[in-house]
């Protein structure tokens, strides 16, 4: 079983939508895929057609039972997808309490870990999909992962904001033992906006090892896609968005990033 | 003096490209504006050459001096721009710490409501940017705020996350005493996506006091923009997206909006 998390502290720059992509294109090679929304706005959850704000099983079950020293049951909280074998563990809107309750609280940044650690044997791949906000929950999803994707998008503002996820992710991995492999994955290209090309090419200098070989393009589709709630691999596999996660995935699976 | 918050849980939907254009157009009308950076990632703090990670005096520092019971000075937390008398009250990363530190402690809502009172007499606006994510932060911009912006992609995802959007904006409400104008505006709208149309017509269906009658087009020239630090409608007065936020502006100082 292999854990990615999908992180960026800036909003909007395709981490649903690398969640959604890369999970349909693995569950359609008939891989055991299960996603999870740890954002409390529930972007992922609503694509595969639940609803955050009534949800009584939720990710958030899982730090309540932490937090009242109970041993929570991931397998409950689990909901079944459109397609199959494709499952999803959703958030809820009271993961937006999550930082004040627990506030300093010791011992809150491994509850995800070990609860897909008591899934191991039923998925080939977990996808985390993180809020655009450094708290609890991005630490647990950084804890919990094998390798983070850090979407950033091709333009300057995404840059500097680049450094900070950077930052936050040294911190993490001075505190984990087990190593972390990371990929910068370049999104929303747009060959025809001058300073798109510009930043791809700061990117690869700032990070000559992290950043992904090549780019995701700006594809109109996939807002088509998120309004039928069908990732864009499955509805449409010609479709230039598809084909670049398509490169990408062959990259992560097989290319040299193991750090 | 008139202030504006402008807010949505959803991350990227052009939150601080709102704030900047506009500020930048009103302070190009000799009108004296403040934009105030409450988004612990820092953008608009970025966007106008600052660094989040290493200012010392922030928006930080007004809630830290109240929970200290000291009466903060919000005069001296203010920097200049380039773009004089547009002014900036910036962000520091510490921000992200705020809703753990704070808690459930009461009376941290009108921090900012309080700071932005002592300086009445010298701005003619200012402009609250906000975090994607709802906490202590968002609700002092609400609380603070006498018109709310709530930028809205146009597509399907999005009209799902602003219906969590105005449950959050219902409870504020009820809260506050004084009324709250608030305007739904659709950002980045792409004419050649056939799901935009659609969720811009859903929108007017749902929201249909609360949509501004026109749209923000897609415009790749607000990238160039943020390469350069200089908001559009400085940069480019004649650009399709400083046309169509001007055209916000007018709407918003004389159009119907009076809550
Ligand atoms: N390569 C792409 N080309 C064009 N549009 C895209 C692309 N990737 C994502 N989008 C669109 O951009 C918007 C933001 O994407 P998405 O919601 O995946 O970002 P996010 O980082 O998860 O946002 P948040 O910070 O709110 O969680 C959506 O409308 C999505 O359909
Ligand atoms: N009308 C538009 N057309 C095209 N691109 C746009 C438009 N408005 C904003 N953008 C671009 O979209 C990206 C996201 O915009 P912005 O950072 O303003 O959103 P935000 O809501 O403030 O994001 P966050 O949730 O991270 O604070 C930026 O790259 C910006 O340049
Ligand atoms: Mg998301
Ligand atoms: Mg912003």
């Amino acid at each position: 079983m292999k854990i990615w998390a999908v992180a960026n502290q800036k909003g909007g720059v395709g981490k649903t939508t690398t969640v959604v992509t890369l999970a349909g294109l693995l569950s359609q090679q008939g891989q055991r895929v299960l996603v999870v929304d740890l954002d409390p706005h529930g972007s992922l959850t609503t694509y595969f057609g639940f609803d955050p704000d009534t949800l009584e099983r939720s990710v958030y079950t899982l730090f309540q039972a932490t937090a009242a020293e109970q041993r929570p049951d991931p397998e409950a909280l689990l909901r079944p997808t459109r397609f199959e074998p494709l499952r999803l563990l959703p958030a809820s809107t009271a993961l937006a309490t999550l930082d004040r309750q627990l506030g300093s609280r010791e011992g809150m940044g491994l509850v995800l870990a070990r609860a897909l650690q008591a899934l191991a044997g039923q998925f080939d791949h977990i996808f985390i999909d993180c809020p655009p906000v450094v708290g609890v929950l991005m630490i647990n999803a950084m804890a919990a992962c094998q390798h983070l994707l850090i979407p950033v998008q091709t333009e300057f503002l995404a840059l500097k904001g680049l450094e900070r996820m950077m930052r936050t992710l040294a911190m993490v991995l001075r505190a984990r033992k087990r190593p972390l492999a990371y990929t910068i994955i370049p999104t929303m290209f747009d060959r025809h906006i001058r300073s798109a090309a510009e930043a791809l090419t700061q990117l690869r200098q700032n990070y000559p090892e992290a950043v992904w070989q090549s780019v995701i393009p700006v594809d109109a589709l996939f807002r088509e896609a998120s309004r039928e709630g069908i990732p864009l691999s499955i509805s449409n596999p010609t479709a230039r968005g598809t084909i670049a996660y398509g490169a990408l995935l062959a990259d992560l699976l097989h290319g040299g990033h193991e750090a």
